[in-house]
């Protein structure tokens, strides 16, 4: 089982547009996925139009209201999903540094998955640290834009962190370009900096920029069920691919 | 003296290319402002170039290590910064919800300035809320895109209990719509919930989607420096003339 923190504190990048669609991807290659939101926004949960009252989700979970299997909502076969909900802004006071392992404790009976992708918030607060210190993997998107190589560091810095004081098995296993426009020239700076500082890391497939991907948030759905003839569809298809044949790590 | 947070939890919607923007046009005007960047991504202070291991930043203020005066980089002589450091970000887990007033009390004996105005990171995180323990207003920065509406309603659910239990004085006292598209029917919607939700507290001036913000970063320059009859400048003159024009705290 592989488990992937999405995750760059930069914010609006593409985090949700590539946690969503990638777990999507890859259920539809026939993998059993687990997508996780743990954003107080909302938005993952919002894309797929998954918000059901009736059904737990990761804050009453982490507060131990309800069970995992009473707070996993069924989204397809093998797509299953933990909605957030806009309380879960509480629990980022009420954790202490004391309490990191609050994820890796509620996850360890979660049932058989291939993959567990985490959609995390623009942060490097308690609650996304206690997501590393659960997960073995961290994918960053990168929207090849001024800002994103300054915010990089500050990332590594806390994920070296993470590994030397919390999980030692945690690593940096994919670089996502989104929102990718190749004609700009900053575009360039940015994906050569990056792929000389990360090498192979570096996904090949880059995620263009395509309004069907929005448009899809906006109706509540997957790419491949709004437009799966779209770019969109397809650089997810073969990003999905290609972390498939990454697979080393069980 | 008007003390402003340009703040919305929701990732890349234009934070900083406000807050250095309008406090830059509003020293134009003769107006004295403290810009203070309050992100450990630090991307109001590259915004500016201003930089300065010499100088004192929030990040040493914060903690005792300079006084007010040795951490003040000056930019022009109406704008004053507060530039931010990677090391910021250690601070968020050491505060507990008893030191929300640590930036109420550093502030305390901030000099005379007519505006001061925080870039607030992404989140709604104990430093952020020691920010708005501190300041009188909150300038919410909003790009009209589809997850633009739901994450409003977190931010003013966390205002609204910022007002009940830290400080009585804050308001939203300004909406600005950022990254405008006018063409987009996505653009017109949120724009009509918005302002109907907001009313008047939304600005008239829209600052527009332009390259010459987004060049004017790399170049480590203000809009106005770096080229000042583009549309952004314009957009940004209009803005801060609006913002005078409110003035009726001080
Ligand atoms: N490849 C793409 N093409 C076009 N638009 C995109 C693409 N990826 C993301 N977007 C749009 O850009 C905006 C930001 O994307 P998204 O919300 O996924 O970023 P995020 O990093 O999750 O943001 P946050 O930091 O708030 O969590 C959204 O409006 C989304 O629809
Ligand atoms: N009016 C505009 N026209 C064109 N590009 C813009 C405009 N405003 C912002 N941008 C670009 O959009 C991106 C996001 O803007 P910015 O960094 O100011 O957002 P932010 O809300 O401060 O992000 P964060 O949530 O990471 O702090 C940047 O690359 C910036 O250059
Ligand atoms: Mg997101
Ligand atoms: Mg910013």
């Amino acid at each position: 089982m592989r488990t992937i923190a999405v995750l760059n504190q930069k914010g609006g990048v593409g985090k949700t547009t590539v946690a969503v669609n990638l777990a999507c991807a890859l259920s539809l290659y026939g993998k059993k996925v687990l997508l996780v939101d743990l954003d107080p926004q909302c938005n993952a949960t919002i894309s797929l139009s998954s918000a059901n009252p009736s059904v737990g989700n990761i804050y009453t979970l982490l507060c131990g209201g309800t069970s995992l299997e009473q707070s996993i909502t069924i989204i397809s076969n093998n797509l299953h999903m933990l909605t957030s909900s806009i309380d879960l802004a509480g629990i980022e006071h009420e954790l202490t540094p004391a309490d990191l392992s609050i994820i890796k404790d509620t996850f360890v009976h979660v049932g058989t998955y291939d993959y567990i992708i985490f959609d995390c918030a623009p942060s490097l607060g308690l609650l996304i640290l206690s997501c590393l210190t659960y997960v073995n993997e961290v994918f960053i998107p990168v929207q090849p834009e001024f800002f994103a190589l300054n915010g990089l560091t500050l990332l590594l810095k806390s994920i070296d962190m993470v590994r030397v004081k919390l999980n030692p098995e945690i690593a940096i296993t994919g670089i996502i370009f989104s929102m990718f426009e190749g004609r700009r020239l900053v575009t360039k700076e940015v994906v050569d900096e990056v792929t000389r500082h990360f090498g192979t890391s570096a996904f090949k497939t880059k995620i263009r920029k395509n309004v069907k991907l929005v448009e899809a948030q906006s109706y509540g759905k997957s790419i491949f069920d709004y437009d799966k003839e779209s770019i969109g569809a397809k650089d997810f298809a073969s990003l999905a691919g290609e972390v498939i044949n990454q697979e080393v790590r069980t």
